[in-house]
C-alpha cells in the first residue's frame, strides 16, 4: 500500500522522521515537542496517492551547482525523489533552558542489506549553509533490514535558527523567513554510491491545534 | 542572501501545497 501513497522505492522506504526537543532526564512522550513529524508505518490503499511537483519549480530552492538538486535529479532514479512540505510546530511549552536536548531521528526500512549514508543539507536562499552527514548500518528485524538514525544532535545553526524564528512576533513573518529556508536529504548506498532516496524539504509555520503537518509531493520532470 | 528567487506562492505548485492538513 505504501507504494506511490509514500516516501520510498522497492529498494528503501522511510518509515519515520522526527525533529524534536526534550527536557533531558525525562525521555517520556509528555515532554518532548516534535517541530515536524513524519510516520509512515500505517499506511492502507485508502490513503490517497501522492500529488506531483514538476522537481523544475524548486531547482533554485537548493544547491545549483555541482551535486545540485537538478544533477541528481538528472542522475535518478526518479522515483527515488520526494517533497515534504512541513506546517512545523512552534508552539511548545517546554521552556528552553539548559539540558534541553534538541535531536532529530529517522527510521528507514529495505529489503536489502545495505550500508547508507545519509547527508542533510541545510540551504539558505539555496545556497548550503551547513550539512551533516551520517552512516548507517542494517539490522534484520521482522524480515527487513531497519536503518535507524536514533537522537542525532541538531546542529547549532538550526537551534538558533529556531530560536530567532521563534522571536518573531506574526506567523506571516516566520513564514516569509522559512520561504528562504530549505533541507534536502539524500540517501545512498554507500558501497555501491546508488542514490535511494533524495528528500527535499520546505516549510512553513503550523495553525494547527493538532500539531505538525505535512504534505508529501513525488518530484517529476514532465 | 540572494533576493531575485520567483516567491514561492508564484510558483506551479498544487493547491493542496498551500493548505494545512487538519490533523496528521
Amino acid at each position: 500500500a505504501w507504494q506511490g501513497r509514500s516516501i520510498g522505492t522497492p529498494k528503501l522506504r522511510l518509515v519515520e522522521f522526527m525533529a524534536f526537543m526534550e527536557q533531558q532526564g525525562e525521555p517520556d512522550a509528555y515532554n518532548k515537542h516534535l517541530y515536524v513529524h513524519i510516520s509512515q508505518s500505517n499506511l492502507s490503499y485508502n490513503d490517497a496517492l501522492l500529488e506531483s511537483v514538476d522537481v523544475r519549480q524548486i531547482y533554485d530552492k537548493f544547491p545549483e551547482k555541482k551535486g545540485g538538486l537538478k544533477e541528481l535529479y538528472e542522475k535518478g532514479p526518479p522515483n527515488a525523489f520526494f517533497l515534504v512540505k512541513f506546517w512545523a510546530d512552534l508552539n511548545t511549552s517546554i521552556q528552553d533552558e539548559p539540558g534541553v536536548f534538541y535531536g532529530v531521528s529517522s527510521q528507514y526500512e529495505s529489503p536489502e542489506n545495505m550500508t547508507i549514508t545519509c547527508s542533510s543539507k541545510v540551504c539558505s536562499f539555496g545556497k548550503q549553509v551547513v550539512e551533516k552527514v551520517e552512516t548507517e548500518y542494517a539490522r534484520f528485524e521482522n524480515g527487513r533490514f531497519l536503518y535507524r538514525i536514533h537522537r542525532s544532535p541538531m546542529c547549532e545553526y538550526l537551534i538558533n535558527f529556531i530560536h530567532k524564528l521563534k522571536q518573531l512576533p506574526e506567523k506571516y513573518m516566520m513564514n516569509s523567513v522559512l520561504e528562504n529556508f530549505t533541507i534536502l536529504q539524500v540517501v545512498t548506498n554507500r558501497d555501491t554510491q546508488e542514490l535511494l532516496l533524495c528528500i527535499a524539504y520546505v516549510f512553513e509555520v503550523s495553525t494547527s491545534e493538532h500539531g505538525a503537518q505535512h504534505h508529501i509531493y513525488r518530484l517529476v520532470k514532465d | 542572501g540572494r533576493q531575485d528567487q520567483v516567491p514561492m506562492r508564484k510558483r506551479q505548485l498544487p493547491a493542496s501545497f498551500w493548505e494545512e492538513p487538519r490533523s496528521s
